[in-house]
């Protein structure tokens, strides 16, 4: 009972029972079982491997497998826990979690740090967020000068950086999102909350994908 | 006041990244 995809699943890299995965997450049984759903869609996009590579992410998200970007990049690094090029199943699981409409505000915020912490040093450097400054302009083909883009970044910083001592750190970020809570907007996916209804995993699928 | 009275806060800018909405893995 219930089991119509074990055999399956138990062939796929990296596959974690949903019991597990729901334990450890704001997701139901249910919900993670259609998630699944999902990340075999997605994992079988360009490489059918049952795992997510970059190509797939940037596929999903640009409706284009080449074409790279500076936060695409770090979403899948961040998701990517074992660091090993890949996402697995239950990586893909934890990570969307901290997305759900119901997880901590902490996790949230934890995440946002680690994601503009390009180059994982503990803290967001001034040079961190100009070039995700000036990543964002050229993604979206704005063009602002230089001394523009030099206000905005050192606004920002010396608004977040309390300390003052050049770099933004945990504790301050934290105080700087309370303060500007619009920041963390992007981590909450009300898609979440009704994923069983797009990816109804107790409808048998037919495996068949129309084109 | 020369100074610029409403600056964009830099990290709201980056938050309008498209690839920062993850909604888009949930399209069919």
């Amino acid at each position: 009972m219930g089991c119509y995809h074990s055999k399956r699943t138990k062939e796929t890299p990296g596959y974690e029972e949903p019991t597990v995965l729901a334990a450890e997450t704001p997701f139901t049984v249910s919900e993670v079982e259609a998630l699944y759903e999902l990340f075999k869609k997605l994992s079988s996009s360009v490489i059918d491997d049952g795992l997510i590579h970059k190509e797939e992410l940037q596929l999903a998200l640009f409706r284009n497998k080449n074409r790279r970007n500076l936060f695409a990049d770090r979403i899948f690094d961040l998701f990517d826990v074992k660091r090993n090029g890949v996402i697995e199943f239950g990586e893909f699981v934890r990570s969307l979690g901290v997305f759900h409409p119901n997880a901590p505000v902490e996790d949230k915020i934890h995440f946002t740090f680690r994601l503009y912490d390009l180059r994982q040093t503990g803290f967001i450097e001034r040079e961190e967020l100009k070039e995700m400054v000036l990543a964002i302009l050229h993604e979206s083909d704005l063009l602002l000068s230089d001394d523009v883009v030099e206000t905005i970044v050192d606004k920002t910083f010396s608004d977040a950086d309390l300390k003052g001592d050049g770099k933004i750190d945990p504790e301050e970020w934290k105080e700087f999102v309370s303060k500007n809570p619009s920041l963390i907007k992007n981590m909450t996916l009300p898609y979440l909350k009704d994923i069983t209804l797009a990816f109804p995993s107790f409808v048998l699928s037919t495996e068949v994908e129309d084109s | 006041s020369p100074k610029s009275p409403n600056l964009i806060n830099a990290f709201q800018l980056i938050g309008m990244s498209s690839c920062l909405d993850l909604s888009g893995l949930f399209e069919k």
